[in-house]
C-alpha cells in the first residue's frame, strides 16, 4: 500500500530512494516495453519521487509517461 | 554532444548511479 511505500522511502537515503522505486516500476514498465524497459526507467527516475509515486499508483499515468519516454528515445536514436 | 550515453539504464539488483549524471 501506499503508506507502506511512502514510509519505506522517507527511511532510505536518495540514492536508496530512486533504486527502490526503480524496482517498483522496472516490471511495471516491462510489461509495457520489455525491450526498452531499462532505459525507460532510467528516464522516469530523473523526476521528482513525488511523481514517481503518483505512476506506481496509476497505471494510466505510468502508461502515458511510458509512452512518452519512447517517443523521446526514438527521437535520439532517429 | 554528451548524448551518447543517456539516458542511464536501471536494472533491477544494480546500485542506481543515475543521479551522479544530474
Amino acid at each position: 500500500g501506499r503508506c507502506l511505500i511512502a514510509s519505506t522511502l522517507a527511511s532510505a537515503s536518495p540514492e536508496d530512494q530512486k533504486k527502490m522505486l526503480g524496482e517498483w516500476l522496472f516490471p511495471l514498465i516491462q510489461a509495457l516495453q520489455p525491450t526498452l524497459a531499462s532505459k525507460i526507467t532510467g528516464m522516469l527516475l530523473e523526476m521528482d519521487n513525488s511523481e514517481l509515486l503518483l505512476l506506481l499508483e496509476s497505471p494510466e499515468s505510468l502508461c502515458y509517461k511510458v509512452d512518452e519516454a519512447v517517443a523521446v528515445l526514438e527521437a535520439c536514436q532517429a | 554532444g554528451s548524448s551518447i550515453n543517456w539516458p542511464p539504464e536501471f536494472h533491477p539488483g544494480v546500485p542506481w548511479k543515475g543521479l551522479q549524471n544530474i
